[in-house]
């Protein structure tokens, strides 16, 4: 995996053949698991990094699950690797893995995926089909037993943010919560999305505040300003609905609900200029800042066990 | 293999609650065909929405009409799609010479 173009965009085949080639340069870290299948029948992947142990306290990411959010998969794919090549050669990754198990789904919306590569490079949602309409897919953060059919989600399939007819009929956030619930001691939910540069807690469907708020809101700014260290990035934090817009049936949410007490989403780069559409040439710099600020979550995760 | 020919994506900066509501209304005219990327919450804030060429027009009659400042963020949409697809082909030709 040293030669992959991390600088670049990539297709869901190369993505998935290198989630291979990292298992194979990893034995005794990673591992490939199918935790189910999409719409159109894509296996869903997620990359399991552990040094041993039964159920370990474990972090969670994933990125993309709005497909056409391609700097969030690509940022995936290098924190994945990053991951990889840091245990025993960064001393804070290393006592995390040593600890905790993390696990990484890099492509959550594979059909979505595949559309924005060969048909429509602005797809946001799944490909399932509705009903009754013509129009195609549900906005999978919409789409979770949180909230659901509240506002700030649409009940019209042509919507971008059609929340689906009723929570989890989506494969994709199905799998992920069939997952989550199975494993039983996820410690950490970390969902990427792009973009407009936020770090946000739950919750997103109530403007009651969350029990740990002063908490999360202590550690985002931690994480954010870890983050803008780097490159000088500004971003903003708080909770979804204080500090984006209402939306009902959001992911985390969900997992904040599900007893995981460090839920956070984020909004990588940019804050307005190219939108979806980020050069590949920001890829790695975006990985790189992001990648401060989850290394914060992890690490107050990994010393404050709950 | 969609087309965004024309397409642009405006940056909009609402200045009032009242202004914000009006773009949300806008923004659910489903024969305007609006793609909201970036939602506004409070007067300031700014909102991106890709709009299809062929509602160009009214969209900006419409924010021109209601004193409704924005500016365009992405003059064609296409283009940018295209330019990316090219770096996408051009990297991978490169991957395939070097292996």
């Amino acid at each position: 995996t040293n030669s992959f173009d991390y600088a670049n965009y990539h297709t869901l085949e190369e993505i998935y053949n290198w989630m291979d080639e990292l298992a194979s340069e990893y034995p005794h870290l990673v591992t490939k698991e199918q935790i189910g299948s999409s719409y159109e029948g894509r296996p869903l992947y997620i990359l399991k990094f552990s040094t041993g142990g039964n159920n370990r306290p474990s972090i969670w990411i994933d990125t993309g699950i709005h497909s056409r959010e391609w700097v969030t998969q690509a940022t995936g794919v290098w924190m994945a690797k990053k991951i990889a090549s840091d245990y025993g050669n960064d001393e804070s990754i290393t006592s995390i893995l040593d600890q905790m198990d993390i696990f990484i789904e890099i492509v959550t919306n594979p059909d979505g995926f595949h559309f924005t590569h060969t048909k429509n490079r602005m797809w946001r949602k799944t490909r399932s089909i509705n009903a009754g309409t013509s129009c195609v897919g549900v906005d999978p953060n919409r789409n979770w037993d949180a909230g659901f059919g509240g506002p700030g989600a649409s009940s019209q399939p042509c919507s971008e943010t059609y929340r689906g007819p009723r929570a989890n009929s989506e494969k994709e956030v199905k799998a992920i919560v069939d997952f989550v619930q199975a494993h039983g001691n996820i410690k950490a939910f970390v969902s990427i999305h792009s973009y407009s540069q936020l770090l946000l807690y739950p919750y997103g469907y109530t403007s009651t505040p969350v029990p740990d708020k002063q908490e999360l809101h202590d550690l985002a700014q931690r994480a954010v300003s870890a983050l803008s260290s780097l490159y000088g990035t500004s971003y903003r934090y708080g909770s979804i609905i204080t500090t984006i817009y209402q939306a009902s049936g959001g992911t985390i949410d969900w997992t904040y609900k599900q007893g995981i007490k460090y839920s956070y989403t984020f909004e990588l780069r940019d804050n307005g200029r190219y939108g979806f559409l980020l050069p590949a040439n920001q890829i790695i710099p975006t990985a790189q800042e992001t990648w401060l600020a989850v290394k914060v979550i992890m690490e107050h995760t990994r010393d404050n066990p709950y | 293999n969609d087309s965004f020919i024309g397409d642009q994506v405006l940056r909009i900066t609402a200045n009032s609650e009242e202004q914000i509501y009006m773009l949300k209304d806008l923004a659910e005219l489903d024969h305007l065909q609006l793609d909201v990327w970036r939602e506004a919450v409070k007067p300031e804030d700014s909102m991106d929405i890709h709009v299809p060429h062929s509602s160009l027009q009214t969209v900006k009659a419409f924010l021109e009409s209601h004193g409704i400042s924005y500016s365009v963020m992405i003059e064609d949409v296409q283009s940018v799609v295209d330019h990316e697809r090219a770096e996408m082909l051009a990297a991978r030709s490169t991957a395939q010479i070097r292996s």
